[in-house]
């Protein structure tokens, strides 16, 4: 629906906004590694689609908070600038349920975004004497 | 700012690009001003500029609205979640979401839906797509992935800018600054004064 003007939308409609396609990930908030959800599966479908979880056919995935949804959970958190906890805490759910381009983040397994970046505690310190 | 894999582009000595709306769409003047409006954020700054055309089958952007599955493996999912998306050069695809409620003027901010998106702030986002621009990881970007509704988001940052430059290089008349008002970007030095 196209409205020319935020005026222009019906009280009706306002009162009666539907929930977003996301909103009912919220349910995940707080879930830990090593355990079983009902419904986890689909927040898998959502990581691959995003390209943190790479080469799984998304009809595979269980409700399983196995270690390659932690380890797409902590690159997400890394690309989008939280702390990496591999956990599925309100702030990162919060990101998660936002609207946004269907563009993947991580394509061919490939990225610049902050998880591609070399890690610099992986740097060679030296001091010069 | 990132680029594609590949880093595919339009090819050197691209001026111009065309774009056109899908036919059946019948959008109205002010929602195709605020596409040429956002286009018009990317040609500020760098050496491309857009013309519409009225031949959509030879455009080398085709613009539509669809909902759920409309043919491209990238199917829709209803109000908000995903909003729109857009493929690399030279494809041109750039495909919105027909199920959201899309605010074409005015103050979306003060929008009383809870589900209202801007399109402009949309718009430009998915022609740094077409372009060869990636996600980037700054928040401010234009290029940053999410984008909460009732929000507008329609000026180029600092590396949304640097990223395009990198491509295609800078529009002579660019001086540095995206908007009259809000900024004033120092090119010599990468220094942003407010």
């Amino acid at each position: 629906r196209f409205f020319p003007d935020p005026s222009s939308i019906p009280t009706w409609m306002s009162n009666n906004a539907p929930p977003g396609a996301w909103d009912g990930y919220r349910n995940f908030t707080g879930c830990s590694p090593g355990k079983t959800y009902d419904g986890l599966s689909k927040l898998k479908n959502y990581f691959q689609h995003f390209g943190y979880i790479p080469n799984s056919p998304s009809s595979n995935f269980n409700d399983d908070f196995d270690e390659a949804l932690e380890s797409a959970i902590k690159t997400y958190q890394k690309n989008f600038n939280l702390n990496i906890t591999g956990e599925l805490d309100n702030t990162t759910m919060n990101y998660i349920i936002k609207p946004r381009c269907g563009v993947a983040d991580i394509i061919n397994g490939t990225t610049s975004m902050n998880s591609g970046k070399f890690n610099s505690s992986n740097e060679i310190h030296t001091v010069q004497h | 700012y990132t680029f594609f894999p590949g880093q595919p582009r339009w090819p050197a000595g691209t001026e111009t690009l065309t774009y056109a709306f899908d036919p059946n769409e019948n959008l109205d003047d002010s929602t195709k001003q605020v596409f040429a409006n956002a286009f018009n954020q990317w040609s500020k700054v760098t050496t491309i500029t857009f013309n519409e055309t009225t031949s959509y089958n030879t455009a080398d952007i085709k613009i539509g609205f669809y909902s759920g599955d409309h043919g491209d493996g990238e199917a829709f999912d209803g109000v908000l979640g995903t909003l729109a998306h857009a493929f690399s050069p030279t494809d041109g695809r750039f495909h919105l979401d027909k199920a959201e409620d899309w605010v074409v003027n005015g103050d979306v901010t003060e929008s009383s839906l809870s589900n209202a998106v801007d399109l402009e702030s949309v718009a430009v986002h998915e022609i740094g797509h077409l372009l060869g621009l990636g996600h980037s990881s700054i928040e401010e970007a234009i290029m940053y992935p999410t984008i909460s509704s009732r929000t507008r988001k329609v000026e180029l940052e600092e590396d949304d800018i640097d990223g395009i430059q990198n491509l295609y290089g800078s529009n002579p008349n660019f001086n540095g600054t995206t908007t009259a008002t809000s900024r004033d970007r120092d090119s010599s030095f990468g220094v942003r004064h407010v």
